[in-house]
């Protein structure tokens, strides 16, 4: 038996919109300290980690190994069916082909089950080391995802480049060019402002646009994002869930040409 | 899109 209860329909939303962009279908990996999912995007560019630990759940009970297989766009159209507000309560049976969810409202008066046919997917996982990065930039969510989305409109690649001043991100293209420049900042006292700087040598990285915008699909999980980055290794995009765990986004660097 | 290495190159497969 598997059953896994959230307060809040709302979580489990913006965990699915964190990984429908890049994924159509993921295996979701549960075990008796919690839900784990590794999939890369169809093109195999880039890799999506997930980790919702068990003691993150209102309840959690996972009595034996279990791997399930979901059409995200199924999950999706489910998930729309509940309030953000609602409770959820996601259930399966052990070898079971279906998953169930239940949706019910803060006063009870309304109770509602989903039940969705598994997928057998032949999903591919990586082992990923752990690595000292040659630069670690800890800054707000909400600022990356607008640095991403304003210089997507002036090429397909957006170059990363880390040193002990600051961090700058560049794009070019038809219409012209666009950096922008973040200093490490030091306001104690809005610490989820700051723009923080783990440097053990200056690195310069690109990458496509397109994926970094697809990661960017977290933000609303958590008001920190961390980007790690050593030369001529995947970026590392991590997303910290308050209290239920984190999504790692992992994107290969473009090849010097 | 630029030519890009596939994210399995990077890391092994289990």
């Amino acid at each position: 038996m598997f059953e896994a209860r959230l307060v809040s329909s709302g979580t489990l939303k913006k965990v699915l919109d964190a990984i429908k962009d890049l994924l159509n279908e993921a295996s979701f990996d549960c075990s008796d300290t919690g839900i784990q999912l590794q999939a890369m995007d169809s093109s195999h560019v880039s890799l999506v980690s997930l980790s919702l630990r068990a003691d993150g759940f209102d309840k959690y009970r996972c009595d034996r190994n279990l791997t399930m297989g979901m059409n995200l766009a199924s999950m999706t159209k489910i998930l729309k069916c509940a309030n953000n507000d609602d409770t959820v309560t996601v259930k399966a049976q052990d070898d079971a082909d279906c998953v169930t969810f239940v949706f019910e409202s803060k006063k009870q008066e309304k109770i509602s089950d989903y039940e969705m046919k598994l997928m057998n997917l032949d999903q591919e996982h990586l082992g990923i080391p752990e690595t000292d990065f040659s630069c670690v930039i800890h800054m707000p969510s909400g600022e990356f995802s607008r640095i991403c989305r304003d210089l997507s409109q002036f090429g397909e690649s957006v170059i990363i480049s880390c040193t002990k001043e600051g961090v700058r991100f560049s794009s070019s293209g038809d219409i012209g060019s666009a950096n922008i420049k973040l200093a490490q900042t030091n306001n104690i006292d809005k610490e989820e402002e700051t723009v923080s700087i783990d440097l053990q040598e200056p690195v310069t990285l690109t990458f496509a646009c397109q994926y970094l915008n697809s990661f960017t699909k977290a933000t609303p999980l958590s008001n920190r994002v961390s980007l790690s980055m050593s030369a001529n290794v995947p970026l590392v995009v991590e997303y910290e869930i308050p209290d239920l765990g984190h999504i790692r986004y992992y994107l290969a660097p473009k090849i010097e040409e | 899109l630029f030519p890009q290495e596939e994210i399995g190159t990077y890391y092994t497969p289990y």
